[in-house]
């Protein structure tokens, strides 16, 4: 997985 | 979620609220950057747009809200309730220098040239070198109050624990996101002098100044 996906980090 | 972002994320809670407490106890913000304090005001607001589109968990969205929230209550304190005690003088770092560029990177390289993760992609790179004009601020008098140093190393610790939350997800999980990684390290190895003084003098009880 790279990158844009939904972002779960803060 | 695994350890390593758990206590980076804790760090920089505790580094957001370390930094409120010490304006809101001592009624000053001297020795803070007013200017690296907007930039991180702006990196939460380009990045969490989100909030807006997607939800993704309950910690998730409380976090952010908080970061939000906070940030802007600690301009709030910096320019408003005690604008007396801001020490624009020192905080003479040139922003312009640091926001053009990372908007003209953030429109260069990104996953996707859509408007929000143009944005995230700007908020993560502004955020690897927000601090600089809080540590331009140091080095121009020379010293950090105590806790303001307590507050720097909370905030540089958090995105280097995230880098082993990377480390980890690599492995475990097959995530890798180039640009937060390669920013994040950028904004890790700009705190390393810091980390340096502050490990060699505040922990020793010494304040920290800065060598002659």
């Amino acid at each position: 997985l790279i990158g844009s996906r939904k972002k779960d980090e803060l | 979620m695994n350890v390593f972002r758990l206590t980076g994320d804790i760090a920089h809670l505790l580094a957001i609220i370390l930094l409120l407490m010490k304006i809101w106890k001592t009624r000053s913000c001297a020795g803070v950057s007013g200017k690296s304090q907007m930039m991180f005001a702006l990196v939460f607001t380009t990045r969490y747009l989100d909030l807006i589109t997607n939800f993704i968990s309950l910690y998730n969205t409380t976090m952010k809200m908080i970061f939000i929230a906070s940030s802007y209550g600690t301009l709030y304190l910096m320019f408003l309730k005690f604008r007396a005690t801001y020490d624009s003088n020192h905080d003479t770092f040139r922003m312009e220098f640091l926001v053009v560029p990372v908007a003209g990177l953030s429109f260069l390289v990104n996953h996707d040239f859509s408007p929000l993760e143009i944005l995230w992609t700007f908020s993560i790179y502004l955020e690897s070198v927000a601090i600089l004009p809080q540590l331009f601020m140091i080095s121009k008098t020379g010293e950090a109050e105590t806790i303001t140093s307590h507050y720097l190393f909370a905030l540089g610790s958090y995105r280097a624990l995230y880098i082993l939350n990377w480390v980890y997800r690599f492995y475990f999980e097959g995530f890798f996101d180039l640009i937060a990684v390669v920013a994040g390290c950028v904004q890790t190895v700009l705190y390393c002098d810091f980390f340096y003084l502050y490990i060699t003098k505040v922990w020793k009880g010494k304040k920290l100044t800065l060598p002659a």
